[in-house]
């Protein structure tokens, strides 16, 4: 991968291809046969998989879910995905935090999440977001991704129109890639939180965002952000603002975790991760391994709540 | 491939609520084909989004005749993406 030989010499400070991503993942699996394996949710539009690493020391255990790169421009996500995939191998016997809840839970991380679209950003246009599928009737091609959730999916708050970055899709799970999620969530039950994570503009968010109704567990939700954040900002300052999706940007309808949060996931969170560089979606190769060491402070801390805070 | 030559990135900061919706009216003028990277939210979150090259000068003037603040973020879009290839380009060798 990109030269690599093995994980240990995988370049983590520069950004990759998708064949090379992919390759990081074989590989990971390869060095880590006893601890992570891969498994394929689905495809993308495309035919490409859709392969969630599966990190897990035991049977019929219940889950956390981190996934990495659902809009594709966001390239800091899916380079700290991989910088997370290799943190949780090499933490797991020597982080004691870490390894307490590998004793006793799956982490399951998916870094391609819009595989198509990442690869179009590498091909053809570096400022795609959306999938790739085609829409009848319409030049404009591919789905918002993060509107196309069954989650007031079809209210304000998203697109109707293929031609916008929002569009949400013809109707709820129509794009393969969040269908294939979909499938996931519902066959394996018992998911205690669910982690997506984009760029940039510093935010960690909650449900909801297509209605102002309060989370029943917002209070709880609320605190939780806030430990998490403070630990984030311990290790560079970095400041993130924090609340429910609504009240912190606007109201986005058929997005993640909305869904996720009404399938009965309490620790549904979305990142927005950091533009120290001031690049937007151009984050600076070199902003790649600090965005994802604070990043993984805070994942920490909700795993960790996650798993002390059985539900 | 498509390109970005003279797209500009620019961020706006919005002094009160009306500034705010004056923005927000941007995102409706779809002729301009902007790409919102930073949504509208709050007075205290600045707006950046993604200006065609055909698009600069009308979007520039509106902000100047509504007095609505903005600096350049990103001057040369594809002068960054193609910095940005050359990087890559170079780690992979």
């Amino acid at each position: 991968a990109g030269g690599a030989r093995s994980t240990d010499s995988f370049d983590y400070a520069n950004y990759h291809t998708i064949s090379e991503i992919y390759n990081f993942q074989d590989m990971l699996v390869r060095e880590n046969p006893n601890l992570v394996s891969k498994i394929v949710i689905g495809q993308s539009y495309e035919g490409r998989p859709l392969s969630v690493l599966k990190f897990s020391t035991g049977a019929n255990r219940p889950g956390l879910w981190i996934d990495t790169g659902i809009h594709s421009r966001e390239w800091v996500t899916q380079a700290s995905g991989t910088w997370f995939a290799k943190k949780i191998a090499t933490a797991y016997g020597s982080d004691p935090a870490l390894t307490a809840i590998l004793n006793n839970m799956d982490i399951f991380l998916l870094i391609m999440t819009n595989p198509d679209g990442f690869a179009y950003t590498q091909t053809n246009n570096r400022m795609w977001r959306k999938t790739r599928k085609p829409n009848p009737g319409s030049s404009c091609v591919g789905v918002d991704p993060n509107r196309n959730w069954d989650a007031g999916f079809g209210e304000p708050g998203a697109s109707n129109n293929p031609c916008s970055e929002t569009y949400r899709g013809p109707r709820a799970n129509s794009e393969s890639e969040v269908k294939s999620i979909v499938d996931f969530v519902r066959s394996h039950g018992n998911l205690k939180s669910f982690i997506s994570i984009h760029s940039y503009s510093q935010m960690l968010l909650y449900p909801y965002g297509y209605t102002s109704t309060p989370a029943k567990d917002q209070a709880e939700l609320h605190s939780l952000a806030k430990k998490a954040i403070t630990a984030l900002a311990s290790l560079y300052g970095t400041r993130y603002r924090y609340g429910s999706i609504i009240n912190t940007i606007y109201q986005a309808s058929g997005g993640t975790i909305d869904w996720t949060y009404n399938q009965g996931i309490k620790y549904s969170y979305t990142f927005e991760l950091r533009d120290t560089g001031d690049y937007g979606f151009l984050l600076p190769a070199n902003q790649i391994i600090p965005t994802a060491e604070e990043t993984w402070l805070a994942l920490m801390v909700i795993m960790k709540h996650a798993y002390k805070n059985a539900y | 491939k498509e390109t970005f030559e003279g797209h500009q990135v620019l961020r706006i900061t919005a002094k009160d609520e009306a500034q705010l919706a004056l923005i927000k009216d941007l995102e409706d003028m779809i002729h301009f084909e902007l790409d919102f990277w930073r949504g509208v939210t709050d007075v205290a979150s600045p707006v950046d989004v993604r200006v065609p090259f055909h698009s600069l000068q009308s979007v520039k003037v509106y902000l100047e005749t509504k007095a609505i603040e903005y600096a350049t973020m990103i001057e040369d879009l594809q002068a960054l993406l193609e910095k940005e290839q050359e990087e890559m380009d170079a780690v992979a060798r």
